[in-house]
C-alpha cells in the first residue's frame, strides 16, 4: 500500500 | 471514543426522528452534505482494506446518512420546513473543492476527493447551526445529537497527539480541518453545558 498517509481513520 | 460518539450521534438522530415522527429542527442541507462527505471519503472501501471495523463503520456511515436523507425527503417530508433551512451550500462546496485541490497528499482524483471530504465535513454543520440560530431554540434530543456529533471530532484530537508521539505519524489536513470542525461547535457547547445539562431549555439569547 503506497498511500502517502495512512487514511486508516474514519 | 470519537467513533463511538459519532455512532451515538446517528443513533440519537434516528431515535429523535422515530419517537417524534418528525425531523423538525434538523437541517436537510447538513444531512445531505454528510452523504456527500461519506461517499467521497469512503470510496476507498473498494480498494483500500484497513480492517473489518473500519469497513463496517464506513458502510454504516454511508448507509445511515442515506437513510436519514430518505426519512427527511420522503417519510417525514411534511415535518421539514425548507424556509428556515436557507444556508447556501454553494458557499461551502466551492471553497472545499479549492482546498481539496490545493491541500492533498497526492494530486490524483481519489486523494483530492478525500481532502475535499475532510474540509467539507469540517463545515457541513454550518447549515444546521445557521438554522439553530434562526429558530433560537431546539428540542433537548436535537441538542444531544449535536453534542455527540461535535464531540466526535474533538475526541480525535488526543488520538492525533498520541499518534504523533507514539507512531510519529501526523496528518496535517485532518488535524487542521478537525480543529476547525471542533471550533465551530464552541458556541453551541457553551450553551449546551450551561443550559441543557443544567436542565434548562436550549435557548439562544435574543
Amino acid at each position: 500500500d503506497d498511500l502517502p498517509v495512512f487514511h486508516d481513520e474514519l | 471514543a470519537g467513533d463511538i460518539s459519532h455512532l451515538a450521534s446517528i443513533v440519537i438522530l434516528l431515535h429523535k426522528i422515530y419517537t417524534s415522527h418528525s425531523c423538525r429542527g434538523i437541517s436537510f442541507k447538513t444531512q445531505a452534505l454528510y452523504v456527500l462527505v461519506f461517499l467521497t471519503r469512503y470510496l476507498d472501501l473498494f480498494w483500500h482494506w484497513v480492517s473489518l471495523y473500519n469497513t463496517a463503520m464506513k458502510v454504516f456511515f454511508i448507509a445511515s446518512s442515506v437513510y436519514v436523507l430518505y426519512l427527511m425527503k420522503y417519510k417525514y417530508r411534511p415535518t421539514h420546513d425548507p424556509s428556515i433551512d436557507t444556508f447556501k451550500v454553494e458557499y461551502l462546496l466551492g471553497p472545499c473543492l479549492i482546498l481539496g485541490l490545493i491541500f492533498n497528499y497526492e494530486f490524483k482524483f481519489t486523494e483530492i476527493l478525500w481532502s475535499f471530504s475532510i474540509w467539507l465535513e469540517a463545515v457541513a454543520i454550518l447549515p444546521q447551526l445557521f438554522m439553530l440560530q434562526r429558530t433560537g431554540e431546539a428540542e433537548a434530543i436535537t441538542t444531544h445529537y449535536l453534542a455527540a456529533l461535535g464531540a466526535y471530532r474533538a475526541l480525535y484530537i488526543p488520538n492525533w497527539i498520541w499518534r504523533y508521539f507514539g507512531d510519529n505519524v501526523v496528518d496535517p489536513i485532518a488535524v487542521v480541518a478537525g480543529l476547525v470542525q471542533t471550533g465551530l461547535y464552541l458556541d453551541f457547547f457553551y450553551v449546551y453545558f450551561t443550559k441543557v445539562l443544567q436542565g434548562q431549555k436550549f435557548e439562544l439569547p435574543a
